[in-house]
């Protein structure tokens, strides 16, 4: 391994052929995510590790304050739920976001992410509460009775056996209707990535 | 609008799903 100073970033030249195995990536675009994470993973405590406060600070410009869809990332990023987000579980994750990924893993980590208390379910009071947070997020204000018609409205058309929570069967149905819902899991820099990150040839130790 | 959108089209605008933003640095 290098990167000396990043003892823990198994950047192995074992590592990266496997990591392009188990996702979309190609070695050198693994490569290339590498030198993204060296940015991200250094922007707060130069340790080789995403923070939660350095994934904050990537997305909203300031390591302080709380989000509920930046936590809900963050889990989701962070497979061995230590805490932290390590390359491994970043490349993995990034991999759902590629424009080439298969539409179902998108769907799949879509549900996944809404479903905050991991039940299997999209609650009906999950999703109130994702609602609730965007209006805070967006300073917007929203009546009581327009918040719970525009939950009403959803979950006519997206809750097919009004059972009041959204099962994965469902989730599919609904987003394959409305597509625009999943639009945000698709990323179209990661077709860029040798081209975004050049300097990943300085440290190559591959040729695809 | 917000009232004319369905609650996951709203949600889906938070910033901190926004990971192109990730690339912003």
């Amino acid at each position: 391994c290098f990167e000396p100073r990043q003892p823990r970033l198994k950047k192995c030249a074992q590592e990266i052929p496997r990591l392009a195995n188990e996702t979309i990536f190609t070695t050198n675009e693994v490569e290339a995510l590498y030198e993204l994470f060296k940015k991200l993973s250094s922007s707060i405590i130069d340790d080789g590790l995403i923070h939660k406060e350095e994934l904050q600070l990537a997305l909203f410009q300031t390591p302080s304050g709380e989000n509920l869809f930046v936590d809900r990332i963050f889990d989701l990023f962070d497979e061995k739920k230590n805490g932290v987000i390590e390359f491994d579980e970043f490349v993995h994750a990034l991999s759902v976001f590629h424009p080439n990924a298969p539409m179902e893993d998108k769907i799949d980590f879509a549900f996944r992410l809404y479903d905050l208390r991991q039940t299997g379910f999209i609650e009906r009071e999950e999703v109130k509460q994702m609602v609730i947070a965007i209006l805070m997020e967006s300073d917007m204000t929203l009546s009581d009775d327009l918040l719970e018609a525009i939950i009403d409205k959803t979950f006519a058309d997206a809750d097919a056996d009004k059972d009041g929570r959204i099962n994965s069967e469902e989730w599919k149905d609904f987003v394959l209707r409305n597509p625009n819902l999943l639009k945000n899991m698709t990323l179209p820099y990661l077709k860029d990535l040798t081209t975004l990150f050049p300097s990943f040839v300085f440290n190559t130790k591959l040729e695809d | 609008q917000p009232t004319a959108m369905n609650a996951f089209e709203l949600i889906s605008m938070s910033k901190g799903l926004n990971l192109s933003n990730l690339f912003d640095i």
